[in-house]
């Protein structure tokens, strides 16, 4: 049966669709088998593993607003990992969604029929607690937040967590938090290692022991529609992902 | 007459707060009169001067959803320029919204009455081409639209042109583009560089002459609540958002 991870923060740019892709690469990498479905209109994991956009092909428009067999959108990438892709048709599901019975639990509904084909499931959300983000929440055996270390960002954490005890509450009551993992840490800032410290203290033990350092190869790797494991294996970038993979292992192994 | 100025983009994280604040902090210091409004439930712009939340606070959501007059929600900053602050409430306004009379126009009728004591009317957009970010666009004379130099970044800018043709179409025939203006350049990537060549080669006079460095002052800045004018005046930062207003005010003359 698969873990649904959801990769979600309404903060914008804190590296949820980079976490997503090279998270996803790195356990397929370790033999796992994995989905990643991209959620956010953006469509930014979906160009990120070199998917281009193509009129015949279904998306998570077709199967949450249109409620087609997820099957039906189901693509293999070359990264021995598999892709739901999104469009920006997406960007209208908040307003068509809205008078369906059952809005926020959609992808769940979606979902179940393929959870015991693969070992994860890894969901990119869109920057907002929209109803794109809360179907994630509402499908997720857990949420793994990215918390890039500045100040903003450390701000939402609070209104994220309000908002998960409120999806615990009314639609998903197993919702656990996979983890707090620091992105774009710049080693050579204050800024960084105080936000770092501030969250470690607060969150002790919620937050990763690994932390993304800033790393231009992962800014780079999705120009050329790769994970950063496929563009540059050798990168800091790409050898944080993979300790990030053996740590959610780790801790999967401990539940 | 004020001029409206909305600062957008889907794409999350590229500094459109970063830019409101700077901007109008910036315009203030060379005697303008300018409003920040806060049109993202993050209420980034509101934290980054230093407004703390406080319950009798009015703020956005009182008045595109309450329909509260704006008056009643307008702060004086310590740097010269006004706020209409906002909070979490917003998040659910595009549910609430959607059943409104003239949803898309909420902002733009709530402005009216107190355009002619500004030079300038700022506004800061959630990372979502939704509701919010719509009644933005609807309101404004122009749109200025932050670009971080990386990859996701440009692909998105495609995509908010397109919705910009729409909302000239069916709600603001007169919304022009401001300018692109490419935000976090670093000079240190090849990156940056090459993201910022395709943007000048495929938008070329759009986009600013100003560029905006990384530049970690501009991050720390908004942890002690103030513009990076007011926190270190001599900064890279600083001097090009000042630049930037600079270019905005020459530009506004020859219009
Ligand atoms: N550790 C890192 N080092 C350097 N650049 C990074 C890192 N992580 C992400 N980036 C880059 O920073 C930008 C933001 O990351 P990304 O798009 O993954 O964030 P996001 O949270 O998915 O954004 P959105 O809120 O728009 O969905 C991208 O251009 C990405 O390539
Ligand atoms: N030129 C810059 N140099 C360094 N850091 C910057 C710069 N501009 C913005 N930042 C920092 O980068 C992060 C993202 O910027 P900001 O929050 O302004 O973007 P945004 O587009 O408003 O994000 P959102 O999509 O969440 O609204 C913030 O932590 C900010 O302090
Ligand atoms: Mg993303
Ligand atoms: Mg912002």
């Amino acid at each position: 049966m698969a873990k649904t991870l959801a990769i979600a923060n309404q903060k914008g740019g804190v590296g949820k669709t980079t976490t997503a892709i090279n998270l996803a690469a790195s356990l397929a990498k370790l033999n796992h088998r994995v989905l990643l479905i991209d959620i956010d209109p953006q469509a930014n994991a979906t160009s990120g593993v070199g998917i281009q956009r193509s009129g015949s092909q279904r998306t998570t428009y077709h199967v949450l607003v249109l409620k087609e067999p997820i099957e039906n959108a189901i693509l293999s990438t070359e990264f021995s990992f598999d892709l739901v892709p999104s469009d920006r048709h997406l960007a209208g599901a908040e307003i068509e969604m809205v008078d369906l019975a059952d809005r926020e639990l959609l992808l769940r509904a979606a979902i179940a029929p393929i959870r015991d084909r693969y070992d994860f499931i890894i969901l990119d959300c869109p920057p907002a607690l929209n109803l794109l983000t809360i179907n994630g929440l509402a499908a997720a055996d857990s949420l793994l937040v990215p918390i890039q270390c500045e100040y903003y960002a450390l701000e939402g954490v609070s209104e994220l967590f309000n908002t998960l005890a409120r999806i615990r509450r009314l639609l998903n009551p197993q919702l656990k938090i996979e983890g707090l993992l620091l992105t774009m840490y710049d080693a050579s800032t204050n800024l960084s290692a105080a936000v770092a410290a501030d969250l470690r203290n607060f969150y002790s033990s919620l937050v990763f022991q690994t932390t993304i350092p800033r790393n231009v190869r992962l800014a780079e790797a999705p120009s050329y529609g790769k994970p950063v494991i496929y563009y540059d294996q050798r990168s800091r970038g790409a050898e944080a992902y993979f300790q990030l993979a053996q740590e959610v292992l780790a801790n999967d192994q401990k539940t």
